[in-house]
């Protein structure tokens, strides 16, 4: 659905979810 | 831990027997950040107890384009704090482990 992949040059996987809204804070 | 406004939290329940682990990062309070976040999303990577450090993560994020390189201190910080909790949690299971 609305995952991102972003593979860095070394290798690694970066998988980029939206954050639930309850997990953030209320500023 | 000190709280960095970057909240990083296992991303798969640890059983304490493998090296590499699921962690999630994402930004809790970006006014703590010096620079501009990309996005407002959860990261999810795997990280080396045995072979890699928090610096090596949080450069290849800089590099990513996630966050600024002024930030660097504060995700690596956050990320070691993690997984000290991590590897402390583990040195305790151990013996049950064996």
């Amino acid at each position: 659905s609305s995952l991102t992949q972003v593979v860095h040059s070394a290798g690694r996987r970066f998988i980029v979810s939206p954050v639930p809204e309850s997990r953030l804070r209320e500023s | 831990a000190e709280d960095t406004g970057v909240r990083v939290e296992l991303a798969e329940e640890d059983h304490g027997r493998k090296s590499t682990i699921a962690l999630r990062l994402w930004v809790e309070d970006p006014k703590k950040l010096k620079g501009k976040p990309k996005d407002n999303g959860a990261i999810e990577f795997t990280f080396d107890l045995e072979k890699e450090t928090p610096d090596d993560v949080a450069q290849e994020m800089i590099e990513s384009g996630f966050f600024h390189e002024s930030d660097m201190k504060i995700v690596s910080k956050s990320i070691r704090d993690r997984v000290a909790l991590i590897q402390w949690r583990r040195e305790r299971i151990r013996p049950a482990l064996q």
